[in-house]
This record gives C-alpha cells, sequence and structure tokens, in this order.
C-alpha cells in the first residue's frame, strides 16, 4: 500500500480509563478531518507543503491537542508555542518558538521559510515577523482550554511537594528535578 | 504535539510539527519541534520525519535526522530506521513516538508511551486513525 499523508497528534500517557468513547471518537473524527483535508489537497496535484500546512493548521486549530488551541501552559500560565516545517525537495526549512499570539505557527514557520533568510525565529521577534507577513494573530486568552490550565495546576501542586523534598537542589537556582514537567 | 508528513503526486517529501511544548516548563524551554532535524526533517532522497515525545532525547539524539541518515548510508526500511532512531531515545531515558514516510509511500508510526493519536491515508484514500497500541 502506498501512503501519502500521515499524521500524529501526540504521544503521551494517555490513560485509558480517561479516554471516554465520546472523546475517543472526538478524536477520532478530528484526526479524520485533518487527514481528509491534507488528501485532498494531495488528489488535486497540490504540493506536500500545502499538505502539511493545512493537515496542521486543523491540528492547530482544536483545542483536543497540545498544539495551537489547547496547547499546555508554562510555569507562567502562558501558552508558548513551536513549528518547524521542512521541504524534501529543495531542503529549506523554517521555524518558530515560544510565539504567544500566532493563531497558527506552522504557517509562521513557513513564513520563515519562504520569505526570510533564516530557519528559526523565536519569541517576540517572531511575533513582529509573522504580523509584518500578515498571519493571523490571536489574544493570548484564545490558546486557553480548562482541562490544560488544570493539568498546570497540578504539575505546579506536585512540583511544590517535590521542592519541599529537595530545598537545596531548588535552591541551587534550578536544582535538579527528576520530574520533566517543570 | 502535533504533526504531519506528506507525499506528493510530484514525488516531494514535506514534514511539519507543530506544539505547545511541556506542561510547566519555564525559562523559555524548548523541545524538539523547532530543531530541525531533531523534531522534524524531509529530504526527497530518503523520508519525512514528525516526532513527538520528550524533546531533549529527541534532540540530544538528533532523532528525525537520525532516521533519514539510517535509510541513507545503512539502506534500512523507513520501519527499521524510524525503530532504530526511538531506540536511542528510549535507550537513553526519554519517552515519545515519531511518523515517517518515505519516498516510496512506505510508513513508520513507532512510540514507546502508553498511546500515540496517529492516522494515515493511502493513495486511494484509504483511511486509518488509531489511538492506543
Amino acid at each position: 500500500k502506498k501512503y501519502v499523508l500521515v499524521i500524529h497528534g501526540g504521544a503521551g500517557t494517555i490513560e485509558p480509563s480517561r479516554m471516554t468513547p465520546e472523546l475517543e471518537q472526538a478524536y477520532k473524527a478530528k484526526l479524520k478531518e485533518a487527514l481528509t483535508v491534507g488528501y485532498e489537497i494531495i488528489q488535486k496535484d497540490g504540493s506536500a507543503l500545502d499538505a502539511v500546512e493545512k493537515t496542521i493548521q486543523v491540528l492547530e486549530d482544536s483545542p483536543l491537542f497540545n498544539a495551537g488551541k489547547g496547547a499546555v501552559f508554562t510555569h507562567e500560565g502562558k501558552n508558548e508555542l513551536d513549528a518547524a516545517i521542512m521541504d524534501g525537495e529543495s531542503l529549506r526549512a523554517g521555524a518558530v518558538a515560544g510565539v504567544k499570539i500566532v493563531r497558527n505557527p506552522i504557517s509562521a514557520a513557513r513564513a520563515v521559510m519562504e520569505k526570510s533568510e533564516h530557519v528559526l525565529l523565536a519569541r517576540d521577534g517572531a511575533e513582529d515577523f509573522a504580523r509584518q507577513v500578515g498571519l493571523t494573530m490571536v489574544d493570548p486568552s484564545y490558546f486557553y482550554t480548562k482541562e490544560r490550565w488544570d493539568g498546570l495546576q497540578k504539575a505546579l501542586q506536585q512540583e511544590a511537594v517535590q521542592k519541599k523534598a529537595n530545598e537545596t537542589a531548588v535552591k541551587l537556582g534550578g536544582g535538579h528535578h527528576d520530574d520533566k514537567f517543570g | 504535539t502535533v504533526g504531519c508528513v506528506a507525499l506528493d503526486n510530484q514525488g516531494n517529501l514535506a514534514a511539519g510539527t507543530s506544539t505547545g511544548g511541556m506542561t510547566n516548563k519555564k525559562f523559555g524551554r524548548i523541545g524538539d519541534s523547532p530543531i530541525i532535524g531533531a523534531g522534524t526533517y524531509a529530504n526527497n532522497a530518503s523520508v519525512a520525519v514528525s516526532c513527538t515525545g520528550w524533546g531533549e532525547f529527541y534532540i540530544r539524539n538528533v532523532v528525525a535526522y537520525d532516521v533519514a541518515a539510517l535509510m541513507d548510508y545503512r539502506g534500512l526500511t523507513v520501519e527499521e530506521a524510524a525503530e532504530t532512531a526511538l531506540a536511542k531515545v528510549a535507550k537513553s531515558g526519554g519517552n515519545g513516538g515519531l511518523i515517517a514516510l518515505d519516498k516510496e509511500g512506505n510508513l513508520a508510526m513507532p512510540f514507546n508511551t502508553s498511546g500515540m493519536y496517529r492516522g494515515a491515508i493511502s493513495a486511494e484514500g484509504e483511511l486509518e486513525v488509531a489511538i492506543f497500541k
């Protein structure tokens, strides 16, 4: 069988107990929708690059996944988004890191690749560039979902417990956390 | 993290990845997603790759490029190369998964976590989606 499009929506501790039939259905429906968008572009002889960007936009716009709307929160309670794209034909590549007000970071990554001499732009500079090339900019609150906010609160509570346990380490400017979330 | 790899009718490959990063991240921490060669890579001569997982291990193991290099230099299939590259992440203490699509339309979707939201569609339009193993 020859495949033309493959997607992933993240790999993590997806607890079967939390995955209700309705939620599973919602995830599968969104994955199918994303695949269909990309497939239609390929079917019309569109470019792999277009298919990748448009497919990822569907997933970025869905609150179900940790990208765009529905992204996780930083320690400071912000959404800082990263994205990259690469063109297999020309080996051109573009990426953005730490952007907070660009609706579709994958489109900002593509703009860096196609409209700049750079490969990676970060934070407010990347946002200025995205604004200059006319990408859709949103208020930071656009990315908020209660589930992700609650996820941060849980991580902060766990961190507080761990902090107490290894006070000394934390004092050494960041110390050594075994916990990868933080 | 979300990702996509595509092969168009002209034989061109492309890869893309987008993420919110890791919950509770500090100090402007960045993972593999925006690092070309670590979380995202595409080369018409071999494969398009998008990764998801504990970013630091993908950066240190240059996983996305490693998949292409293993296919290029050792002649591994996309599945062998993807498994071999991901095994380095697990061996060094990380976890996650990746999707890879080669220039013939063969795919690989390995992961070593409890699940990975993933999907694929063939040239004929046959659609597959899955979450758990």
